[in-house]
């Protein structure tokens, strides 16, 4: 799996995003801002998690505020990539509606994004 | 995107990446392999240097001229007693047989941790990602508080010490004498790239104890079909023959050398494989069987074989590591070396299992919480505590004796500049 690393990255972020919210009772907004707060300004950490959050913070907001769970969010984010003939690697259980539908239906909901077209393995 | 590649930050990033290439300090102003430094293979790593604009003066070296001007050797320990003009060096060192302790690893000897409270919501604060640059900078790994070459106390209130503090102890002469020659990853077949990152003069100094402790990597990748990559017996024996002729031509006569086996990893699949991973505790949805398979398909699994569902896998993984301790075993009772006498030892992991739940203690506290994988720092610390009893049975020439004269060292030179 070429990108393995950042999908696994990518799944333990917005996770951690997703709980925050949920443990603090706060938008998804407020809990990435949360989480930016919590990291030091050494090598830059919070000013890349700013960076990120700025580059991505919208779409997750929408994915997540449509009930798709942080694999989704991250195979609709390009983070996590299923290569033909590879097998759908997910953290969480599955959603129940089938996978294809719930990966385009997020698909479609950041296509208006005006996010940049996420580099593969950004 | 790469930060690397602006004008003003390109020097130090090939800095920067030259020394996690080679495992060399980053910091080293007289080449010396000792570091000012904490971070980036510094004295995290191996003994603080005393004077970096100084390569004849490091830890582990014999005194130079019974250190009466200078620190040579860093261990604090210089000058002359006025009261009858023998150099302190002299008085206290002199025949105590000062050695050094060297660990050759992988990412369980260089103590790999990823706080959970990194992932754990419920525990995040302001102070959860303070330690973060530290350990971005020793590429996640804590050698600082590792069971081989710890120097700092133990994070986790066990009170059992690292091999290196129980040799400083047992002669304070010890001070500062430590190497923590160890990388995430590492196996027998990739340890020549960063052997040469050892520090020893075979001439100027101190016999070491030199531990051979690569633990998994020879059976553990992330390959969806992990057997074809495991090293073969035949393999093993060739490379650590390989590195064994390295450690003779480098090591000082007298050097002791460690060869540890591998463990049984089936114990991490019984432990925890239906327990709530760190990230699945907040909703209870996730189970390190799960996050098992994620990292398997993903193939970033640190060792696919032994966290794996399919019970034959964990089997023949473990019947792999034991063919190569056994190959190990071979090595050490039929192979001679004219610098350093070879022995063996095995990764009893039950027997630490076994006396932490004598303590109350349960098997699956002894894991890392985050990978599921390394043992953690109780585990670390239990090992070095059954590794040091072992050899005081069974060898103990290798550890040297007590130092008569450790009180006076403290009455007269205190911490010894600490680490």
């Amino acid at each position: 799996h070429p990108n393995g690393h950042s999908c696994l990255g990518c799944v333990a972020v917005v996770s951690v995003i997703e709980q925050l919210a949920q443990v603090h009772n706060t938008s998804i907004q407020g809990s990435m801002e949360r989480l930016c707060g919590y990291l030091p300004e050494k090598l830059f950490l919070k000013t890349t998690c700013d960076l990120v959050v700025h580059m991505f913070g919208s779409d997750i907001i929408k994915l997540l505020g449509a009930h798709m769970n942080a694999d989704v969010v991250c195979h609709v984010l390009d983070f996590c990539k299923q290569d033909p003939g590879q097998p759908q690697c997910h953290l969480y259980p599955l959603p129940k509606e089938a996978w294809k539908f719930t990966l385009e239906k997020g698909r479609q909901i950041v296509k208006k994004s005006s996010s940049l077209k996420y580099p593969r393995s950004s | 995107s790469d930060i690397c590649s602006l004008p003003f930050l390109a020097k130090i990033c090939q800095k920067i990446k030259l020394s996690i290439k080679n495992s060399m300090p980053f910091k080293d102003v007289d080449s010396d392999k000792h570091s000012v430094f904490p971070t980036l293979r510094g004295y995290h790593w191996r003994g603080r240097d005393c004077n970096d604009s100084d390569k004849t003066a490091y830890p582990g070296r014999r005194p130079d001229n019974w250190d009466v001007h200078q620190d040579s050797n860093c261990n604090g320990i210089w000058g002359v007693d006025p009261k009858d003009g023998i150099p302190y060096e002299k008085k206290f060192c002199e025949g105590s047989q000062p050695r050094g302790i060297i660990l050759l690893g992988d990412s369980a000897g260089a103590h790999f941790h990823i706080p959970p409270n990194w992932l754990t919501a419920s525990q995040m604060s302001l102070h959860s990602f303070l330690n973060l640059p530290t350990a971005l900078t020793d590429e996640l790994d804590w050698p600082q508080f590792s069971g081989v070459t710890g120097f700092l106390d133990s994070t986790s209130g066990i009170e059992e010490k690292s091999i290196y503090l129980r040799l400083r102890k047992r002669n304070h002469c010890n001070h500062r004498d430590y190497q923590n020659i160890s990388r995430n990853g590492a196996s027998s077949q990739n340890l020549r790239k960063f052997i040469e990152s050892l520090s020893r003069n075979q001439a100027l100094d101190h016999p070491a104890i030199v531990i051979y402790a690569m633990i998994g990597n020879d059976v553990c990748n992330g390959k969806s079909d992990p057997v074809p990559q495991m090293t073969t017996p035949e393999q093993l024996y060739s490379r650590v023959m390989q590195t064994l002729h390295h450690l003779n031509s480098h090591l000082p006569n007298g050097s002791h050398v460690i060869l540890y086996g591998l463990p049984d990893g089936t114990f991490l699949w019984d432990n925890l494989h239906n327990r709530y991973h760190p990230l699945g505790q907040l909703n209870k949805d996730v189970t390190y069987a799960q996050f098992f398979s994620f990292l398997s398909c993903l193939q970033v699994s640190p060792c696919h074989g032994w966290m794996s569902s399919n019970k034959t896998l964990r089997t023949l993984t473990s019947e792999r590591a034991e063919q190569l301790s056994n190959t190990l075993k071979k090595i050490a009772t039929s192979e001679k070396f004219t610098n350093f006498h070879l022995f063996y030892m095995d990764f009893a992991f039950q027997e630490i299992i076994d006396e932490w739940q004598k303590r109350g203690g349960q098997p699956w506290q002894l894991i890392e919480p985050v990978d599921g994988f390394h043992p953690n720092e109780v585990a670390s610390l239990l090992l070095a505590d059954r590794f040091w009893k072992k050899l005081q049975l069974q060898q103990p020439q290798v550890l040297g004796k007590e130092n008569p004269f450790n009180p006076q060292i403290e009455k007269v030179f205190g911490d010894q500049g600490g680490h």
